[in-house]
């Protein structure tokens, strides 16, 4: 995250991290159930195996875990079938944890929107992750409050690239907060009227984000996938 | 290269070194999918580039790759785009998995003819891009790239005005003229630009989204007379066809499964009644040999959460409008190799002892709630 701040432990107890050896942190991830996490397509580009990956929750440093922390390895991993990794597009896949999270203060999935639902613009929400601050990777987990764009407001900072209906865009014209390499798979999360947080936005790509040319970040559009998540879901528990 | 087993390299690649994650300089030929070059005379490219970039990713969303874009609309360079693809996915030579640089003149060319245009809006020729670095033409054991005299000057990404000048394809057809002869809002429909246009709002969309199972028309035309399936069957998400009597029994017959969708839900009533889609009906469910069990998996199938409760109402009268015909829990539900709802009820000839059926009260999972912060006194 660029221009964020160190976030409290527990703060964001659906953020996890998703880790592949000898590497590490690869991508961010969100729990959105005892067994479920999402993440975007591209995290898994050249490494589609299940078996490599482990999901990290409940820490807050990645360097020391924490007694709160809970891994999982991956189950299977569900790409969209229609992600495009030219165009970034359906940039989205949901991934099955091989059992069930101990539901903690530190962990605990956040709501997916109903269908239709969208966060207005001008709306402030939140994003989180390991990414990248602009001049190193922080071991502390970062976050940072950005304001929703509208689609077409965000087609003028991207003249080379297509914003489609699976995206939407969030930050500022400047790129003061944004985030960035690493950050990938995490969360975009909006504050209900009831307090709840649910899940908008899924880091997705932008500007090179400690580059010169900057402009808003652009997520996979969650709301635009809710009937798509739930089906994998329902499938995979049914063995459908 | 990619893991930690120590494979060998491949031959260009160092002999057969072992691999170092460290050693960035192990390049592999790979697909271009970097949008922009995708009309180039060579279809493979290795990183890191002419550019610094260490992937095609990183090419796409770099300054260069917006930069040169907007450059070639002014025409500064017939071949400026070409130049601009040979650094940013450099070619690879299939045998020697090895780069194949411009050649000294192209970058020289490019750089005399659109440096100064960029000067004018203050911005500055990119700054890895000293033509030093690139070989002279014929220069003894060296190869590079010059422009064939008829490479497509505009990318996949630019419409080619009459007049031959580059525009972006998303001013294609924008209503402004964009071309310096107007070219680019002429024959503007759906058909002259290769694409298949909804019949509600007119948007344009490839061919290949037609009868795909995803809907791209708002008013979801394209997903409609996508198949032609008997009275007797019902039609898949994909299209495909798959008899009525299959539909929700538990088991998947539609390749995409989505016979076995939205097959459970709740009435909007109070209370909320348990309905089940079944053979192309909907049913009720009888509330005889009705568990808890089944309720909290009914609410789980529904993703409503797990703890459930079981409230039973009286069936509809017989003779009323609306009746509504239900389903019976199979007797050896336990033992069913389904583990979906719609997979552990049958239709029966006998009546419904109890008169009752299910109704449901499902709580949702907790989710989005962050724990409060703690107090600690001062």
């Amino acid at each position: 995250i660029l221009g964020g701040r160190t976030s409290r432990p527990g703060r964001w107890p659906w953020q996890c991290s998703l880790q592949s050896d000898p590497s590490g942190h690869i991508c961010g991830c969100v729990l959105i159930g005892r067994k479920w996490a999402l993440t975007v397509a591209h995290c898994f580009e050249g490494r589609e195996s299940a078996d490599v990956w482990k999901v990290v929750m409940g820490i807050n440093n990645l360097d020391h875990p924490s007694p709160f922390m809970q891994t999982r390895y991956v189950k299977s991993i569900i790409v969209h079938s229609r992600y495009n990794r030219a165009v970034v597009d359906y940039d989205i896949s949901v991934i099955e944890l091989d059992s069930e999270i101990e539901v903690t203060s530190y962990v605990r999935p956040v709501c997916l929107p109903d269908r239709g639902q969208v966060p207005k613009p001008d709306t402030y929400c939140y994003i989180t992750g390991w990414g990248h601050m602009g001049n190193r990777m922080p071991f502390k987990l970062q976050e940072g409050e950005v304001r929703i764009i509208s689609l077409s407001q965000c087609q003028s900072y991207f003249d080379m690239k297509t914003i489609t209906s699976r995206m939407l865009c969030a930050g500022y014209e400047a790129g003061t907060i944004d985030s960035c390499m690493g950050d990938s798979g995490g969360p975009l999360v909006c504050r209900e009227g009831d307090g709840r947080w649910s899940l908008y936005g899924l880091t997705s790509w932008g500007s090179v984000c400690f580059s010169k040319v900057l402009g808003p970040g652009v997520y996979a559009n969650v709301t635009h996938f809710t009937e798509w998540i739930e089906r994998q879901i329902y499938l995979r528990t049914f063995n459908l | 290269c990619i893991s930690t087993s120590h494979q060998p390299c491949s031959p260009g690649c160092y002999g057969n070194a072992s691999c170092d994650p460290r050693n960035v300089n192990c390049s592999r030929c790979e697909p271009i999918s970097l949008e922009l070059c995708m009309n180039l005379p060579y279809n493979s490219t290795s990183f890191p580039n002419y550019l610094g970039h260490h992937s095609q990713k990183e090419s796409s969303v770099s300054w260069e790759s917006s930069l040169f874009p907007a450059l070639v609309q002014t025409n500064c360079y017939k071949y400026l785009m070409f130049f601009a693809c040979t650094i940013l996915v450099p070619k690879c030579d299939p045998v020697t998995q090895q780069k194949v640089p411009p050649c000294r003149s192209l970058c020289r060319s490019s750089k005399e003819r659109c440096e100064s245009v960029l000067g004018i809006v203050g911005l500055q020729w990119p700054e890895d891009t000293d033509c030093a670095q690139f070989p002279e033409e014929g220069q003894a054991n060296t190869t590079c790239l010059l422009p064939d005299p008829d490479v497509d000057e505009c990318s996949p990404s630019h419409f080619k005005c009459r007049s031959g000048r580059c525009v972006l394809a998303s001013k294609r057809c924008n209503g402004h003229m964009d071309c310096d002869d107007d070219s680019d809002e002429e024959h503007c429909g759906c058909k002259e630009r290769g694409l298949w246009e909804c019949p509600g709002n007119k948007a344009c969309i490839k061919h290949s989204m037609i009868c795909d199972g995803f809907p791209d028309c708002s008013q979801l035309e394209d997903e409609k007379n996508c198949s032609v399936c008997n009275d007797n069957e019902l039609e898949c998400n994909n299209h495909e066809c798959v008899h009525r009597t299959l539909w929700c029994d538990g088991r998947k017959h539609c390749s995409d499964s989505s016979d076995e969708w939205n097959c459970v839900s709740l009435s909007n009533s109070t209370p909320s009644v348990l309905m089940v889609y079944k053979t192309a009906s909907e049913y009720q469910v009888c509330a005889d040999e009705w568990n808890s069990q089944l309720s909290g998996l009914a609410c789980r199938q529904m993703g409503l959460g797990v703890s459930a409760a079981t409230v039973e109402t009286v069936l509809d009268e017989p003779g009323q409008p609306g009746r509504r015909r239900w389903l019976h829990v199979h007797p050896d539900w336990s033992q069913r190799n389904s583990s979906a709802l719609q997979g552990l009820l049958e239709k029966r000839g006998h009546s419904c002892h109890s008169r009752k059926k299910v109704a449901l009260r499902c709580t949702k999972d907790e989710c989005g709630r962050r724990p409060a912060a703690r107090m600690v006194k001062r």
